[in-house]
């Protein structure tokens, strides 16, 4: 285990898996986490931000992994 | 997209300090 929880895992894996050099927008991510909601999706962001596995991008609404790029 | 080189640079910023950040995470763990 990675120490996280499985929300925190599947968003950390979408934004990994997104190929742009801009990174996932935040409204991407709500869409392909259609149900979610969408503040348990910001918590996970902001989490996963503070712990350096994603940073921003061009903006506060674009998100990237640390990891493999 | 296509990046400006001001965006480039931005982006290489916040990269570096996520990774400093983990880093960081990662020793206290230890």
């Amino acid at each position: 285990t990675n120490g996280l929880t499985p929300h925190q895992s599947q968003i950390l894996n979408l934004i990994k898996s997104f190929k742009g050099n801009e990174g996932m927008a935040f409204e991407e991510l709500k869409n392909r986490l259609h149900g979610m909601n969408v503040n348990t999706i910001r918590q996970a962001v902001d989490f996963l931000s503070n712990e350096g596995h994603i940073y921003s991008t061009v903006d506060d609404e674009h998100y990237k992994s640390t990891d493999g790029d | 997209v296509c990046l400006t080189e001001e965006q480039k640079r931005k982006i290489e910023e916040n990269r570096q300090r996520a990774l400093a950040r983990r880093a960081e995470r990662l020793a206290a763990q230890q």
